[in-house]
């Protein structure tokens, strides 16, 4: 099963 | 006060097409860098960044950074009232609520204004690293997007895998399989192909390979990654504005989709990889 992760758990806020 | 005078009104209508089915509503920042924007799908995997020199515009001023809150498709909808050879003008006041939008066909001799109402959008800025990526890959837009199409109809996601002398895309569904794989074409490669089919006597034939795939790969290590070919699919709709489309990957990173927009910056899609579990 392949997950995709949300933007944010690769990049931070700004 | 921001005012934004493009000449290449349809440049705008492009950007606009390229974005307005991955993202609803976005805060367009004016600055006097340039216009631009960052946003999210409503989903929080994919991203488009735009970027808009001021120093592409024929006139731009913006005394005060100014955000517009717009909806995309209501936006898309006024710039199709522009041709696509109209000058099409930006202007907004500072604590103004309106944007205007200001076309002018090439003998001047039409000019339209649209008000469009800005709105209050609550969004997160995402901070992107600037990061040395794995792999780089530049092709042919057109190619790209008819890869992404193809193996759209066999499965959902694509795996790409760049080595240093090609990329292939592969993709398994229900019907099959697919692989398609584009290998490198240096441009040593296309010198000598030319040489070659000149002292054959051969016309134009040499420029299959320098207009066909024309993929250029720069590699620091081979990486393979996969994605959901729907959102591809929707960056693909920036395919008019460049001729060439630019990946960048890296392990376990989201993939870059950048599009150049001659003279004037970029739009720049990111989508997070599918990851095992």
């Amino acid at each position: 099963v392949a997950s995709q992760n949300r933007l944010e758990s690769f990049f931070g806020a700004a | 006060m921001f005012e934004a005078r493009i000449l290449q009104g349809s440049i705008l209508k492009k950007v606009l097409e390229s974005i307005k089915d991955l993202v609803t509503d976005a805060n367009f920042e004016c600055t006097a860098n340039g216009f631009a924007l960052q946003a999210m799908d409503s989903s929080h995997v994919s991203l488009v960044a735009l970027m808009l020199r001021s120093t592409g515009f024929d006139h731009y001023r913006c005394d005060r950074d100014v955000t517009m809150g717009m909806n995309l498709l209501n936006m898309s909808k006024m710039l199709k009232c522009a041709d696509n050879d109209d000058t099409i003008t930006m202007k907004a006041d500072d604590a103004g609520d309106v944007v205007t939008f200001m076309f002018e066909n090439p003998k001047a001799d039409k000019i339209s204004d649209f008000q469009m109402k800005l709105m209050d959008i609550d969004t997160e800025h995402l901070g992107i690293p600037d990061t040395e990526y794995e792999a780089t890959v530049k092709m042919s837009s057109n190619e790209f997007q008819r890869i992404c199409r193809d193996l759209s109809s066999i499965g959902d996601t694509v795996t790409i895998a760049v080595t240093k002398d090609s990329v292939k895309f592969t993709t398994s569904g229900d019907i099959g399989e697919a692989n398609i794989t584009c290998r490198r074409t240096s441009d040593g490669d296309m010198k000598e192909e030319k040489v070659k089919t000149e002292e054959d006597g051969e016309k134009v034939h040499n420029t299959k390979s320098s207009e066909g795939q024309n993929v250029d790969i720069d590699l620091q290590e081979p990486v393979t990654l996969t994605f959901a070919l729907r959102y591809l699919n929707s960056f693909c709709k920036a395919t008019s504005l460049c001729e060439n489309v630019r990946l960048q990957l890296s392990k376990e990173l989201p993939v870059v989709v950048q599009y150049l927009i001659e003279d004037m910056g970029y739009v720049r899609f990111y989508l997070a990889p599918k990851i095992e579990e």
